[in-house]
């Protein structure tokens, strides 16, 4: 799951 | 991370490979936009602020390093390498990057996710990456002729776009929260102006002839 505001991507 | 990510994250670093391989093999960056370049070079500054607040991995840190370091480097060496500036098609490079840039900071304090100023310079990079590659369209346009190097350079950024596409369809099947429109939207916009450009470069490959684009 992702967090909004967390940019786990390049 | 998926297998779609990786290959994307890859095939985005094999561009930036290849570019840096024709500038210090041939000594020349023709056919290459500088606009386009520091384009580049501002998306990844804002975009990876994050490396002082947040962490996500050592792949990701050192890559994040690994683009501004290189996107940098390319740009130093278009503007001040002696020899390798002199190969620079100025009067070629004339598209107006700096409406870009306005354009997509606007963008960025009307649609983010959050109105932070980190938020802010993620969303301002994500719309700017999306449309840093027309300035180099437009340059392989106006030259006709694209050198091999060139063509594939354009062609591995191309397919780094579409591979993070197939990653966010893996990920929105497979993550029970995973939405994330912003990137997405930009994402296709940004691989949809490689379509014309992808279809040439399928011609020439199918016909064995070299790359050329139509006036």
């Amino acid at each position: 799951s992702t967090a909004v505001g967390v940019h786990d991507e390049l | 991370m998926n297998i779609f990510r990786f290959l994307g994250d890859m095939t985005h670093l094999i561009s930036i490979l290849i570019l840096l391989l024709k500038i210090y093999a041939t000594k020349s960056c023709s056919g290459i936009s500088l606009k386009t370049q520091e384009l580049y070079a501002l998306v990844f500054l804002a975009r990876y602020l994050d490396l002082f607040t947040d962490f996500i991995s050592v792949y990701n840190s050192v890559m994040k390093v690994v683009f501004i370091a290189s996107s940098l480097a390319i740009v130093w060496c278009m503007r001040r390498h002696r020899v390798v500036r002199r190969s620079y098609d100025k009067e070629l490079d004339t598209f107006r990057h700096y409406f870009l840039v306005a354009a997509c900071l606007a963008l960025a304090l009307l649609v983010q996710e959050k109105f932070t100023f980190l938020e802010v310079l993620w969303a301002f990079s994500i719309y700017l990456e999306a449309v840093a590659i027309l300035p180099q369209l437009v340059l392989l346009q106006r030259s006709g002729n694209v050198d091999n190097l060139t063509g594939q350079y354009v062609f591995f950024l191309g397919a780094y776009r579409a591979f993070y596409i197939l990653n966010w369809i893996y990920r929105y099947f497979t993550e029970t929260h995973f939405s994330r429109w912003i990137s997405c939207v930009s994402g296709l916009v940004q691989t949809a102006l490689y379509a014309d450009f992808f279809y040439y470069y399928f011609i020439s490959w199918k016909n064995n002839s070299k790359l050329q684009l139509p006036a």
